[in-house]
């Protein structure tokens, strides 16, 4: 997280930290066996990752508390039947399930994040959240969950910003940016998710409950907080269908 | 009994002259010999008798004989002047014979054609209780008591007498009865007459144990007795009343002992009588009733069915609780109870308890906890209430907390459900919330 603070104790329940073979990366909380995150944490190089190879932390802010935990026991993985992205090119359908090998029983540093209705329309300006263990400013990973809260951009300014990218980087191939995405963040850079962070959560607040709602999981970028550039993010109420039908099959 | 039906007379039939009901011929003689069985009289009587009339029916006649005596001579039509016509009477044969015999002369006046006669006859039963001693005609036929019966009659004799080889007369005996019917009457011989000289008779009632022989004496009871300063002595007359495992009782005198309850299902009887004296004798009547079982106690929260004043032999009693009860015998649950008043006078089994149910711990809530609102020990009526792990889990939107334990021992919410509720993990909603106040 680029530009964010230190999350306080038990602000952000609904964090997970994933260790993929040695990688990190993060997770959301969505039910008592299920945790959802990006696809491409888990299809690396065309492949699904060995469940073993695959370790869950969540109940701790601390990234180095946290890896001394016991993971959670992974019953199996569930990547979005359509992520196909052997170049890192197309994040498309970048969104993926986890289920656990035992149910969670929920406390103050640990609960679920809420899903949206389906199709829900993401408010361009309205501010969200987003959090992780990721890359900070000083490109050292933090160890320390950081957050921060960044608007959802207008889908034209977002697809501007990728199309300069492409043509300021002819050479570069910059992923496509398709309805099934949005971006968040700031045009004047210095505020942004990155490495690490991704399968984490971009949280929306609805206000008449004042519950916080999944609305993205942290997906790709072009660099992180540059001046211009814009995090994207999958756009979860998009696939809820998805999301139920897969919970309910396994 | 083909063979038997064949050689027996019929009990009934027909006779009719020749040619009936054409003309008889002339110069006829025709006997008709008619039986039925023995102990009836044969009955005989005309539909139809045409025989040319004539004076004493000299010419053609239908002569009706009982062991060759002429019982009737028979001539003429119905209502016709000369001749002797039966007209619609029967005729009763003094035993279960008769003959008839038609005689015709040689010729038949004309122009009327005398068509001859019809009868049906058929067997009477005699009553030979009403008929005088057969041999002798100077007394009743049975000594004592006479039963008619369809063709015959039996004899027989009050209770302390038997009957003689001759099936007729009685001859003193009063030993050996044995009453086993519910209910009888007794008397000493010859009663109302005086007792004979010499009597040694037992009477022994006995009847199906669970039942208890109660004896009611007539008022008119009379055994010789001896009077002493004590009271009467049954010194050379007596009736001796035994009862098992009591002292045998010995009663004379001229009072009747009235109504005399024994408590037992068998009791005997021996009257005595030497051969001087004089005892007028004595009757009873014996009833018996069944043996009574105590009115079994109330049961605290259960009730006895069925609600009679008093309990009887083979009477059964249920016990049910009252809901929320269950039924206890010897510290076990029972599921039913059913007891019997036994011969004995006791109930076969002894009474159960009721013991309030309990529906056992509440089955435990995943993610939450369950309290007690009222009750003990899980017990009938008892009120817990479920609860989810706040701000965590919460209750699905309507469901119901509090449940009651039922009479069938589950419990079970206000709408008699028995599904206890879920909680629904909480989600979005940190128990801490970022803050900052800068701007």
């Amino acid at each position: 997280i680029m530009g964010g603070e230190k999350a306080p104790d038990k602000t952000i329940p609904w964090q997970v930290m994933l260790s993929v073979d040695g990688g990190r990366a993060g997770a959301m909380v969505i039910g008592d066996r299920w945790i959802m995150t990006a696809a491409h944490n888990l299809v690396q190089k065309g492949k699904l990752v060995l469940k073993e190879k695959l370790r869950v932390f969540m109940g701790d802010n601390d990234a180095e508390k946290l890896a001394k935990l016991t993971p959670l026991g992974v019953a199996s993985l569930h990547p979005h039947p359509e992520y196909k992205n052997p170049d890192n090119a197309n994040y498309n359908h970048d969104i993926a399930l986890i289920k656990l090998q035992q149910p969670l029983t929920f406390h103050a540093a640990i609960m679920p994040l809420c899903l949206p209705p389906e199709d829900t329309i993401y408010k361009t300006g309205q501010i969200g959240m987003v959090s992780g263990f990721g890359i900070k400013e000083d490109d050292i990973i933090a160890n320390k969950l950081r957050y921060i809260r960044l608007p959802v951009v207008d889908g034209n300014k977002c697809q501007a910003s990728v199309n300069s990218a492409k043509a300021a980087m002819p050479t570069e191939t910059i992923p496509v940016l398709t309805d099934n995405m949005f971006c968040a963040g700031v045009p004047e850079g210095g505020q942004d998710s990155c490495t690490g962070d991704s399968g984490g959560a971009y949280v929306l607040m609805e206000d008449s409950t004042k519950r916080f709602w999944a609305a993205g999981i942290v997906s790709w970028g072009v660099g992180c907080g540059q001046t211009g550039r814009y995090g994207v993010y999958t756009r979860v109420a998009k696939y809820i269908s998805w999301i139920n039908k897969t919970m309910e099959d396994n | 009994c083909w063979r038997l039906a064949r050689s027996l007379p019929a009990l009934h039939g027909v006779v009719q002259s020749p040619q009936f009901p054409q003309p008889y011929p002339a110069a006829l003689s025709q006997q008709w010999d008619l039986s039925v069985p023995e102990g009836y009289q044969l009955q005989l009587s005309f539909t139809h008798l045409d025989i040319e009339p004539s004076a004493d029916c000299y010419y053609d006649s239908l002569t009706v004989l009982y062991d060759k005596k002429v019982l009737a001579k028979f001539c003429g039509q119905e209502n016709s002047a000369d001749g002797h016509h039966p007209g619609n009477r029967p005729l009763l044969s003094p035993g279960n014979r008769l003959t008839l015999v038609l005689q015709t002369d040689d010729t038949n006046p004309e122009p009327h054609q005398h068509l001859g006669f019809s009868a049906h006859y058929q067997a009477k039963d005699i009553d030979e209780c009403s008929a005088p001693d057969p041999e002798d005609g100077s007394g009743p036929l049975c000594s004592q008591l006479c039963h008619n019966t369809l063709g015959s009659y039996m004899c027989s004799c009050r209770h302390g007498y038997e009957l003689r080889p001759d099936q007729r007369t009685c001859v003193l005996s009063c030993g050996g009865g044995i009453f086993d019917e519910p209910e009888g009457t007794l008397s000493s011989p010859g009663y109302p007459d005086p007792s004979p000289h010499g009597l040694a008779c037992q009477y022994v009632i006995s009847v199906e144990p669970g039942f208890i022989v109660n004896l009611n004496f007539t008022d008119s009871f009379h055994i010789e007795h001896i009077g002493t300063q004590n009271g009467p002595s049954c010194l050379y007359h007596w009736l001796q009343v035994s009862i098992p495992d009591k002292e045998p009782q010995k009663l004379c005198g001229g009072k009747s002992p009235g109504l005399m309850p024994t408590n037992s299902y068998t009791v005997q009887l021996d009257y005595h009588t030497d051969w001087a004296g004089l005892s007028q004798g004595w009757s009873l009547h014996y009833t018996t009733q069944r043996v009574q079982c105590a009115s079994p106690s109330s049961i605290t929260n259960g009730r006895v069915t069925p609600n009679f004043p008093q309990y009887y032999y083979r009477d059964y009693i249920q016990v049910r609780c009252d809901p929320g009860y269950k039924l206890m015998m010897d510290g076990r649950e029972i599921k039913s109870y059913a007891s019997m008043c036994q011969k004995n006078g006791q109930w076969h089994l002894s009474l159960p308890e009721c013991h309030i149910i309990d529906c056992g711990e509440p089955k435990a809530l995943l993610n939450g906890g369950v309290t007690f609102i009222s009750g003990s020990q899980n017990q009938h009526l008892s009120v817990i209430q479920y609860h989810c792990n706040e701000p965590f889990y919460s209750l699905l939107g309507g469901a119901t907390v509090s449940y009651t334990c039922a009479a069938d021992r589950t419990w079970r919410d206000n709408l008699d459900t028995p599904v206890i509720p879920s909680c629904i993990p909480v989600c979005g909603q940190p128990t801490v919330y970022l803050s900052g106040f800068q701007r």
